[in-house]
């Protein structure tokens, strides 16, 4: 494992955190998507279909199950949460899961690398990857409203997503026939829907202001 | 034809 992978999976892991440590010490889930939660949630789901089937190694099964566990708390406090329910924007985050589930299972039908059951899946859990976040953007921009953790969370799932770019980059010169095109395209148009968000995130950091995003 | 590779990423 190079640097820019770890280094990825830490910021990864650390968004998780910073989101679940928010929503149980503030009790309060304001500012943050329920529908890319439970998007997340069936990303995980779908792609460790086989964790307890092939073993890859013992950081993978832990930060897996890390993942797992971290992605269904936080929709279950949403959801079912008697204090958090209640600071959910519901009325903000309309976001409709079918407009991002249904290209995403067509495409991995008719775009993937073998067809099985697994393989699908696993390619559905990428492209949906890649999309999962747009909830949360259009939540951010519409309320316009971002507290530092939640910026915080968004910055760190895009810094993630712009590490693995680094660490494939790596690995296509350090190791042989390592070239996952599913994986690439669909993590670069996912780094690339941060691009904005990043832009406004750097500005008022520069500028030591509020982050606000325009309408 | 080239064996994918393997699927250790997260």
């Amino acid at each position: 494992m190079n640097i820019f992978r770890l280094a990825g999976d830490m910021t990864h892991l650390a968004s998780v955190l910073v989101l679940l440590l928010k929503i149980h010490t503030i009790k309060s889930c304001s500012g943050v998507s329920l529908k890319t939660q439970e998007l997340y949630a069936l990303v995980f789901a779908t792609r460790y279909l086989d964790i307890f089937v092939t073993y890859v190694s013992f950081y993978n099964t832990v930060m897996k199950l890390i993942f797992l566990g971290s992605s269904f708390s936080i929709v279950w406090y949403i959801r079912r949460h008697r204090v958090v329910r209640r600071s959910y924007d519901k009325d903000q985050d309309t976001f409709r899961h079918l407009f991002l589930l249904l290209p995403c299972l067509v495409l991995a039908l008719v775009i993937n690398e073998k067809f099985t059951f697994k393989e699908v899946m696993w390619t559905f859990s990428i492209y949906l990857e890649a999309v999962a976040i747009l909830p949360q953007l259009v939540l951010l921009q519409r309320t316009r409203n971002i507290d530092n953790l939640t910026g915080q969370y968004v910055f760190l799932l895009g810094a993630y997503r712009a590490l693995y770019i680094l660490n494939w980059i790596y690995r296509y010169f350090t190791e042989e026939h390592y070239v996952h095109w599913i994986t690439w395209i669909a993590g670069i148009i996912q780094t690339l829907l941060y691009a904005d968000f990043f832009y406004y995130y750097f500005q008022s950091w520069k500028n030591s202001v509020k982050l606000e995003l325009p309408a | 034809d080239v064996e994918p590779p393997p699927k250790d990423e997260l």
